[in-house]
């Protein structure tokens, strides 16, 4: 199963929207996916089209009170499971300060789940693992990138997203070299893309060459790629939540449809140091 | 001196924006201006023209290491101090975890400041004290809401950001009962709006609605108004923090700085139930 987190801490980059829309992609192209939703505003749950609090169990049992990650999945459409956030998430960092260990939870639980990884007689084992993070560098992020394999970067290509980069990246390196080694940084995505503003085009251009450049690199984000796919500013984007729709089932005409299918491919063929 | 804190717990609404730009522009009408910088990302500190760290002390130093505001308080401009933030105040959660009151320490800093409770031989007294806030309920928000008296609450016409609104009010609440009873939501600004997208209309339809609408309101929050002024989506103010200046500065003819002037306008006529 391949893992990754979708993490920024930057606010309203595009970290929801890319999750829930890559995860359905994903299912669409036969791919068995789950979507864990480690924020606590639950907006990857609602955009999945689950409705928060209608299940006995979410993220919070799980990091919490200790239940198997099966207890709190939820069947979400073809291919696709859901993990339900619940605002409860919001009080986990003071709930756990004084457990040790507190940043590998989910990666034990994930580890004791039958379909995350399977033996040859697991039914309907998952492909891929996604998880929505919420806009900070606590608990749950940090859950979130010891439990994966890699990390998927939405940035909206804008100054104050662009500057907070480098401490992304410096977290990166800090949880592969104590607590994950096989931490990848496996891109960043360009997100509410709008062609034709200076802005977007430098911002475009600082990141090209800052991942291109022969630099110092460190190798927990050295060979992480700009991904060729732009998601375009396009409004039936964010029309869709309110559905509890993915853009293929709510506008699959669009430009984000096409986009988000773009990437969703450019995903699958790559994986972390290819 | 009257305090606001500018709030909402969804990331990327334009919380940074909003309160540099309000803070220069009440500045440039004469008001003496107090920002300070509770977001451990340092956004208002850049956008206002300090660089992070430049300085010997941070808002981390008045939370956690006992230092008065005055102290860290940094001239940023005609009329406008900032305190700036610090990467470190990410730690505030586990620094003062087992701390008691810690949700009253920036209040205890604001109240024992000559600038924001003066006496009559106080020089140049704050007429304003301006805070942006991360984007979270955690403790930093709360000592935001626990010091100051007034909410502001910029919000992006999005349906994801409009399902926050409750659980924003419902912290408004609880803070108002059991920690600062003079806190009042001002009002809410809609930012990034798109005129002609059928969701901003929607969403602004359905936000005036709510706070218009007879049912049962909290005192905390009852008497909110939707702000008249709808700062547009518009470049320029996205390209403004990369300069470190305001809109007023960096692009005084735009619809940015048009809105934000009237903006500042409608927020210095109004006063918390007014
Ligand atoms: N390409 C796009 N075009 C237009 N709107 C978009 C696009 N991508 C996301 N949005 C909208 O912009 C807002 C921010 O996106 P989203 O909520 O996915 O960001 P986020 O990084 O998850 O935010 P948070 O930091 O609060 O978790 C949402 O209202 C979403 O619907
Ligand atoms: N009216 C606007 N038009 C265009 N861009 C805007 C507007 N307001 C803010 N922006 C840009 O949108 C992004 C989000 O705004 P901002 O950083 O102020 O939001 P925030 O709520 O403070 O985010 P966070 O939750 O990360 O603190 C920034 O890149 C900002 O420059
Ligand atoms: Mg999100
Ligand atoms: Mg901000």
């Amino acid at each position: 199963m391949r893992s990754i987190a979708v993490a920024n801490q930057k606010g309203g980059v595009g970290k929801t929207t890319t999750s829930v829309n890559l995860a359905v992609a994903l299912a669409r192209a036969g791919r068995r996916v789950c979507l864990v939703d480690l924020d606590p505003q639950a907006h990857a749950t609602l955009h999945a089209g689950v409705l928060p609090g209608s299940h006995p169990l979410s993220a919070f049992d799980v990091l919490v009170e200790g239940h198997p990650l099966a207890a709190a999945t939820v069947a979400a459409g073809d291919n696709l499971c859901v993990v339900p956030s619940h605002i409860d998430l919001s009080a986990v960092e003071m709930a756990l300060a004084a457990r040790s260990g507190r940043e590998l939870i989910l990666r034990q639980r994930i580890e004791a789940d039958p379909r995350c990884n399977p033996t040859p007689t697991t039914r309907e084992p998952f492909d891929y693992m996604v998880i929505d993070c919420p806009p900070s560098l606590g608990l749950l992020s940090l859950n979130a990138m010891a439990a994966v394999d890699e990390v998927l970067l939405p940035l909206q290509p804008h100054f104050l997203a662009l500057h907070g980069l480098s401490k992304l990246l410096e977290t990166i390196e800090l949880v592969a070299e104590h607590v994950n080694p096989r931490l990848r940084l496996l891109g960043v995505v360009l997100c509410m893309y709008e062609a034709g503003t200076r802005l977007a085009s430098e911002v475009g251009r600082d990141v090209q060459s800052f991942f291109a450049s022969s630099g110092a690199k460190h190798p927990a984000w050295g060979s992480a790629r700009v991904f060729e796919t732009r998601v375009r500013r396009n409004i039936r984007l964010a029309e869709a939540p309110s559905f509890g729709q993915s853009i293929f089932d709510y506008a699959p005409e669009s430009h984000g449809a096409a986009d988000y299918a773009a990437l969703a491919a450019e995903v699958d063929q790559a994986a972390a140091g290819l």
